[in-house]
C-alpha cells in the first residue's frame, strides 16, 4: 500500500467521522442527503460480499466492516432516531436515487471484468459509488447555505477520491500489469463531480466567508 | 485476468 492510497482511506474515514460527529453532537441531520447515505450503504454491501470469501489483510477487513457499519448506522439514525429524523430535509431531498441503482446495475451486467455474481456486484458498486454523491450535492445546492460540518464532510469525501487517483498513477508506474480501467474511469467521473464543490469551497475559504453554493 | 486479488482496494 502506498502513501496516496492510505491518505485516501484516511480522508474517507475522516469524512465518515465528521458525519457521525455532526449527527451525534448536533442531533441533527439537516443538509445531509438520506438518498446518498442509502446509496453508500448499498455500495458497501455489494462490494464487500468478498468479506466471507477472500481475505486480503486485517486492515482491509476492518475498514470494510467500518464502512458497512457506519453507513447503515447513519441511514438508521436519519430514518428512525426519534430526534435526528425530525431535522431531515425531506422536501428538498427528492432525487430519484433508485434510477441510479437500476442504471448502474444494468451497466454492470454489460460492463464487467468477468461474468460472475461477485464481479458483477463489484462493478455495480464501483459505478454506483461514482454517482452516489449526486443527491447530496443537489441537496446542498438547493438549500444554498452549507453548515461547516456538512461542508467538511463533502470536502473530505472529495479528497478521498483525489488521493485514489494519485494512488492509481503511482501504481501504474510502480507495478507490472496494473490495469483496472473500470475503477479508474469511474473514479475520474466521481472526482469530476466534486470539481464544482471544490471550487466554491476554495472561494469561501479564501474570502473567509461561509460556504454558499449558487442556485 | 489475475483473479479476485485484483480488488485489493477498498
Amino acid at each position: 500500500m502506498n502513501i496516496f492510497r492510505f491518505a485516501g482511506d484516511m480522508t474517507h474515514l475522516i469524512s465518515i467521522l465528521v458525519l457521525l460527529l455532526k449527527v451525534y453532537a448536533t442531533k441533527s441531520c439537516s443538509g445531509i442527503s438520506l438518498k446518498t447515505q442509502e446509496l453508500y450503504g448499498i455500495v458497501f454491501l455489494a462490494r464487500y460480499l468478498d468479506l466471507f470469501t477472500d481475505f486480503i489483510s486485517v486492515y482491509n477487513t476492518v475498514m470494510k466492516l467500518v464502512f458497512i457499519g457506519s453507513s447503515l448506522a447513519i441511514v438508521w439514525c436519519m430514518r428512525f432516531h426519534r430526534v435526528v429524523k425530525r431535522s431531515y430535509d425531506r422536501d428538498v431531498d427528492t432525487f430519484r436515487h433508485y434510477f441510479l441503482v437500476g442504471g448502474c446495475f444494468l451497466l454492470a451486467l454489460f460492463v464487467h471484468e468477468k461474468f460472475s455474481f461477485r464481479e458483477v456486484f463489484w462493478a455495480f458498486s464501483i459505478y454506483l459509488e461514482a454517482v452516489a454523491i449526486l443527491p447530496q450535492l443537489i441537496l446542498l445546492q438547493r438549500s444554498g447555505n452549507v453548515d461547516n460540518l456538512t461542508g467538511q464532510y463533502v470536502l473530505f469525501l472529495g479528497a478521498y477520491r483525489g488521493f485514489y487517483i494519485l494512488n492509481w498513477i503511482y501504481r501504474y508506474f510502480t507495478e507490472d500489469q496494473f490495469s483496472r480501467w473500470i475503477s479508474c474511469v469511474s473514479g475520474l467521473v466521481q472526482t469530476a463531480l466534486y470539481a464544482d464543490f471544490f471550487y466554491y469551497y476554495f472561494i469561501s475559504w479564501k474570502n473567509n466567508a461561509k460556504l454558499k453554493l449558487p442556485a | 485476468y489475475s483473479g479476485y486479488r485484483a480488488h485489493d482496494e477498498l
